[in-house]
């Protein structure tokens, strides 16, 4: 079969009318990027699996402050980063399928939900044999007692503080708060909860512009 | 939200996602990118039987039995490689044997089909409709292609639409996209690969959405909107 490889970017009240060439430049010099060298990555003879293929884009998606997730993620009513990602494999895994929720201080949540993913198969059916993530998390485990918390074993959706300790148990970088803020996000932000207390609509959607609905 | 569909060449699927869900969402709110069926989904799943009795993307399967062809046995990593080597979408691999001809039929053909999709939009709507599963349970047992599925739960008129009611266009409900892959391989029993064809997978109810992917020719295509 023909490899091949679709990202996306966010979807919503993207009128052409109210983007300018630069934004439309921007956008599209980002996904293209990401989209070749994703492509160039897949012949790389230790990228072969989808499954890093698929979590690699992701991640270049989530360091570039265009796109909502990451480094540009949006902000909640009370001005907070809380950060989702998921991974699902067709085919190789007992587990099958991952969700993170809840995530403030993980700079790359699809590589945790990744991590789960691969850590999941040790639990479920005993599989050793998983690569970096989990040999990380065990010399982790041993030197650190905080984070001898019991692995992700068979669950599926994890959320919050557990989450986030078991990214650091596998040795994944955590940020600062601030790191996942932008300045276009806050502004949106402001303006929903403003122009929802002067009733002229809610804070999450707008018929003007483009307002992220992740 | 961003996303990711990939396929390797062994037909294996893999969807990731990650966002920060809605624009002022209550703290604790939890969307669809993270929930099992709703915002991501990856299958696969196998269908046994007569093709030619099967839908429309298969007709072609039944052509293809019937073309004469010199037979050669070749092992069929080498017969996958051969046949990516050929033009796309539809591969016609003069190398690979003709089958017996009590396969001839196609009794003994099992069809292998799999569709990973990521969703992006209004996750309370996607949660609503159980988007992602939805389209691969539309594939599997309505028998329709892939694409005509995602179509159905995103494309214009869709359950994502059907699902906001009259709040559709007015509040965002309803509102999103999806991308994804779908491929098809048919086997005889031997194994052997007589048929591949995978397919990229996008369409969405609203106004746009950023997506990238490469096409069938090899190159790199970017799209906001449907007509772009």
């Amino acid at each position: 079969v023909k490899p091949r490889i679709i990202i996306h970017g966010g979807a919503g009240n993207i009128r052409r009318e109210s983007m300018t060439a630069d934004q439309y430049q921007q956008y599209r010099h980002s996904l293209l990027s990401i989209l070749i060298a994703s492509q160039i990555t897949s012949t790389d003879v230790y990228m072969r699996t989808p499954k890093e293929i698929a979590t690699y884009a992701v991640v270049k998606l989530e360091n570039d402050p265009l796109f909502n997730s990451g480094h540009g993620a949006v902000f909640t009513r009370d001005g907070i980063n809380e950060l989702e990602a998921s991974v699902m494999v067709s085919r190789g895994f007992a587990k099958r399928a991952v969700g993170v929720t809840g995530l403030r201080t993980i700079k790359n949540p699809i590589l945790l939900a990744k991590a789960m993913l691969e850590h999941g198969d040790r639990d479920l059916v005993g599989n050793t044999d998983l690569g970096w993530a989990a040999k990380v998390a065990l010399e982790n485990e041993a030197d650190d007692p905080e984070l001898d918390v019991p692995s992700a074993q068979g669950h599926t959706l994890i959320h919050g503080k557990t989450a986030e300790t078991l990214a650091k148990k596998y040795g994944l970088e955590t940020v600062d708060p601030s790191y996942l803020f932008t300045q276009k996000r806050w502004d949106e932000h402001v303006r929903g909860l403003e122009k929802e207390k002067q009733n002229r609509g809610n804070a999450t959607w707008s018929i003007d512009e483009y307002i992220p609905q992740g | 939200t961003c996303g990711a569909v990939a396929l390797d060449r062994n037909g294996v699927l893999c969807v990731a996602t990650s966002t920060g869900g809605i624009t002022n969402k209550l703290t604790g709110r939890i969307g669809d990118t993270p929930v099992v069926g709703a915002g991501f989904w990856a299958e696969e799943w196998s269908e046994k039987g007569d093709p030619s009795a099967s839908r429309a993307p298969w007709g072609r399967l039944t052509e293809y039995l019937e073309m004469p062809g010199p037979i050669v046995e070749l092992t069929s990593t080498l017969r996958n490689f051969l046949a990516d080597c050929l033009p796309t979408p539809f591969m016609y691999n003069p190398l690979a044997p003709r089958p017996h001809p009590s396969h001839a039929r196609g009794i003994d053909i099992e069809v292998i089909r799999s569709t990973a999709v990521s969703g992006t939009g209004n996750g309370d709507s996607f949660l609503r409709v159980a988007a992602a599963r939805s389209v691969a349970s539309i594939a599997r047992w309505a028998g329709v292609s892939a694409s005509d599925a995602v179509n159905r739960i995103a494309g214009r008129g869709g359950e994502l639409e059907k699902s906001a009611g009259s709040r559709w266009g007015k509040t965002g409900e309803g509102e999103g996209g999806m991308i994804g892959i779908e491929c098809v391989i048919a086997m005889n029993k031997l194994g052997t690969v007589l048929y591949s064809r995978s397919e990229i997978l996008q369409d969405h109810n609203c106004a746009g959405m950023f997506r990238a992917w490469i096409r069938d020719d090899g190159l790199a295509e970017m799209k906001i909107w449907h007509e772009d």
